[in-house]
């Protein structure tokens, strides 16, 4: 056995590849993101065909936080005072977020969340 | 996460991970899944940033995550990223940022920017190592030469430990997850010891993407939180990615 406690553990896996079967949940499709564009532009393309499943996801993270703070506070503080330090990130990095905010209709503080996430979720 | 660097006998590269996120945030008892995990698999993209029709990286990436976890630049350099907790986190660095003190980097944006202009492997794993940050982390790096291959261990200001591939001392890879490597991990969260079981197990000999892919299949290395599993070889610069699921039984983390 490769681990001992805790349970759920496993045999070294062999054969898995080529990927399939059940822990094989589908192929990761290939975007080109042109740098010479603007950045407000330039994740136009995968953001239009990805735009319902970033809604999908940003709606379980408010879900989550309303749960934890049901008055709705900490989504409005997102939605109103986040996008403040928006022009305090670098480019091209600030204009590009405000891009993906602007083609997929998610309010701009809640994109900027996504982005920041790595150092709001150490918290 | 888990992350590996690996050399195979003739001196090539290969550089792989899963990607495990959304601990902690809302477990479907009816589905015994992560809420936030089963949100992010649609979301994952591979990226091939361009300039002049030219590729200049590519890279694992979530849409509408400007940053980078996992990147490639062809012929020169693998890249992935590990979380690290410190009670020295990110939200220190976020609340100086707030305050006003932006002499930090934000750990996805310095991803990116060595994978966009990083020159080789030594200028990479310096601006890596010296960086500034807000929040600490795992910097995993592959190079495209016998022995490189290592992981920084970063705290917001430094580098606290560079562990690098070593052949004459038998390190043929080196791996993390996310713990720091002269640490125990936390006895419910043992990935590095069935991943290191079965690197050892497949062998040096035997190394490539397919039997790299085998190790991450293993549980608990995949486990509910993986959303992928990206495969890179840097001297062909290839990169391949897979969305994962774990179906019970399955550890949640």
């Amino acid at each position: 056995l490769a681990q001992y406690v805790p349970p759920y553990t496993d045999y070294c896996r062999t054969g898995m590849y080529p990927p399939s079967g059940a822990t094989f949940k589908g192929n990761v499709s290939w975007y080109t993101i042109n740098l010479d564009l603007p950045p407000y532009k330039r994740w136009n393309q995968l953001i239009s065909e990805r735009k319902a499943e970033l809604n999908n996801l940003i709606q379980v993270i408010k879900d989550l936080a309303n749960a934890f703070v049901p008055s709705g506070k900490l989504i409005q503080l997102v939605d109103k005072d986040l996008p403040l330090l928006l022009d305090s990130l670098p480019s091209p990095f600030k204009e590009e977020i405000k891009g993906i905010a602007d083609v997929s209709g998610v309010p701009l503080g809640e994109v900027l969340l996504f982005n920041i996430f790595y150092e709001v979720f150490t918290v | 996460c888990t992350s590996l660097v690996a050399e195979d006998s003739t001196g090539k590269l290969y550089h792989a991970r899963n990607l495990d996120f959304g601990l902690f945030l809302g477990w479907d008892i009816k589905n015994k899944s992560w809420a936030v995990t089963e949100q992010l698999r649609p979301l994952v993209a591979n990226v091939d940033f361009q300039k002049n029709n030219k590729t200049v990286f590519k890279a694992t990436s979530f849409a509408g995550y400007v940053g980078m976890l996992t990147g490639i630049k062809p012929g020169m350099f693998t890249l992935t990223m590990n979380e690290r907790f410190s009670l020295d986190g990110g939200y220190i660095g976020l609340l100086e940022w707030i305050l006003g003190r932006r002499d930090g980097v934000w750990m996805s944006f310095l991803t990116r920017s060595v994978l966009e202009n990083a020159t080789s492997y030594d200028d990479a794993k310096n601006q890596l190592s010296k960086t500034k940050m807000l929040a600490p982390a795992y910097f995993i790096l592959g190079g495209n030469k016998s022995g490189q291959g290592c992981i920084i261990t970063r705290s917001r200001l430094s580098s606290v430990d560079i562990w690098e591939i070593d052949l004459k001392k038998g390190r043929w890879y080196v791996l993390e997850t996310n713990y720091d490597r002269w640490k125990d991990p936390l006895f419910l969260d043992d990935r590095r010891t069935p991943a290191m079981k079965c690197m050892n197990e497949t062998t040096q000999a035997k190394i490539s993407l397919e039997t790299i892919y085998d190790v991450l299949s293993t549980k608990p290395v995949l486990n509910k939180l993986t959303t992928y599993t990206t495969l890179m070889d840097v001297s062909e610069g290839k990169l391949e990615a897979y969305i994962r699921d774990c179906p019970d039984p399955c550890m949640p983390w």
